[in-house]
């Protein structure tokens, strides 16, 4: 029975969609059955994937608005083991009409638990603020990975994550758990690192994963070539980070 | 009569906020009157200026909902010539209501223009998507200045924001110019910024500002300190650029 993680944290550019991408990647590539669910609007696990509109058949907001099933918005992708809900939205206005259909929160929980035993792991992609679709796939989550890097704002995003985890498990899904911090784009041995890595140890080592993602500019070409870095490059340190990451949460599941 | 500049882009961490803060002080120093307005709920610019929740008497949401006046939500700033309207909302649940408030889509306009005599300056911290309060303060802006980084994600969002631009040009101001592409956290000589340069000179090179912000650690290390980067450490070479980019805007008002 499958796992549902959302990939969550009210910060931009932290490395959400590129977590959530290459740990589904890394972890199809350890044959794990996949589904990637992006619920950002921007639509940005699509561009990691190399997928255009054109040979896109539905999004998970068609399923939001009773217009398609979620078969009909599953697709297969090239990476064997992984399929792909994308988050396609045809034009911003209907971004405003979406996000009112977001607000019946459970929506997304009910959609994705019936879909669990077709699969081993559930990533949901999430935009970068708490409300709607963020919301919704915490109430959908079995557990919530936070991506943050070295920055002062991390670390104010993370504690109001927190706090909304509270909410969370007050209205609706009380299991909610913690699956780990993320620290992405690490860079040791600078001023900030210090600075960061003080705030950090203090307030959340004992939630740290033990896999840190060291900054890495194939993380970035590999967007430019439309695929994730674990397939673009699977030695670069950054891909090696995110393989190391799958194999620190399939060794959770053998604590069970 | 003041300028209304808002700072947006669909995409996170692109240093919207770090623009809006630095590009707001460094007017200041020339001795511009300017207003800095945060409309982003997470309220990073309270953060990037060391203003703590107590010393905040009421944000852009309180004369949203009408229980504050603007005069009452003007904050003076320990910078001269800056004053500031944070967007301090009490709990992610205020968010919810307040989104709601915002769809009155004119009422930032409606505010802020009642204000352009009072100031050289406006300037607007967006959040990193389009809908809601970013589409109130293109509706309230003069212009705007889209921040991107050398990455494959932020020529798209760039795109989907010229689009939106042109959606508001026909449904309430028409006069919304652009103001500039502003490249920031800027690396040379990687592979990546080979490959955005690339696509960025193809689609945008009339709009890049000359002024180019570097990636610089200083600009990251300022906000542990609670100072905007152009305070903490003016001769570094990220200050030095804000500087060089308020000079940039500043000559465009004397072709008038
Ligand atoms: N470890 C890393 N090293 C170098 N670049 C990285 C790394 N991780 C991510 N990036 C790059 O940083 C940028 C931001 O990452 P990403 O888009 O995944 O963040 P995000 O949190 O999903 O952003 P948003 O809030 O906009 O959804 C992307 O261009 C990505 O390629
Ligand atoms: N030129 C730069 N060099 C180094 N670090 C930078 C630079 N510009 C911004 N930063 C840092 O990058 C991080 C992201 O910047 P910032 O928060 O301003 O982006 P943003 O677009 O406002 O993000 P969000 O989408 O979350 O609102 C911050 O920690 C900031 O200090
Ligand atoms: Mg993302
Ligand atoms: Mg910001």
């Amino acid at each position: 029975m499958g796992k549902i993680i959302a990939v969550a944290v009210p910060k931009g550019g932290v490395g959400k969609t590129t977590t959530a991408v290459n740990l589904a990647t890394s972890l199809a590539i350890a044959e794990k059955h996949i589904l990637l669910v992006d619920v950002d609007p921007m639509g940005t696990c699509s561009q990691a994937l190399g997928i255009s509109d054109k040979d896109v058949k539905g999004g998970i907001f068609d399923v939001f608005n009773f217009s398609k099933s979620i078969e009909q918005v599953t697709h297969n992708t090239y990476i064997p083991n992984m399929k792909f809900i994308p988050s396609r939205l045809k034009a911003y206005l209907d971004e405003e009409r979406l996000s009112k259909l977001a607000e019946n929160k459970l929506l997304l929980r009910n959609i994705l638990r019936s879909e669990i035993f077709n699969y081993d792991y559930i990533i949901i992609d999430c935009p970068p603020y708490l409300r709607g679709l963020t919301t919704s796939a915490l109430l959908a989550a079995d557990s919530v990975i936070l991506p943050i890097r070295q920055e002062f704002y991390s670390l104010t995003a993370a504690t109001k994550l927190f706090e909304h985890i509270e909410w969370i498990k007050q209205h609706g899904n009380s299991l909610l758990q913690i699956e780990g911090i993320l620290l992405t784009m690490y860079e040791s041995r600078t001023k900030v690192s210090t600075l960061a890595q003080g705030e950090l140890l203090k307030q959340y080592s004992s939630q740290l994963f033990k896999t840190v993602i060291p900054q890495n500019t194939t993380l970035t070409e590999a967007t430019f070539n439309g695929k994730p870095a674990v397939l673009f490059n699977a030695t670069a340190k950054g891909s090696v980070a995110y393989l190391q990451l799958a194999e620190e949460l399939m060794q959770r599941e053998n604590h069970f």
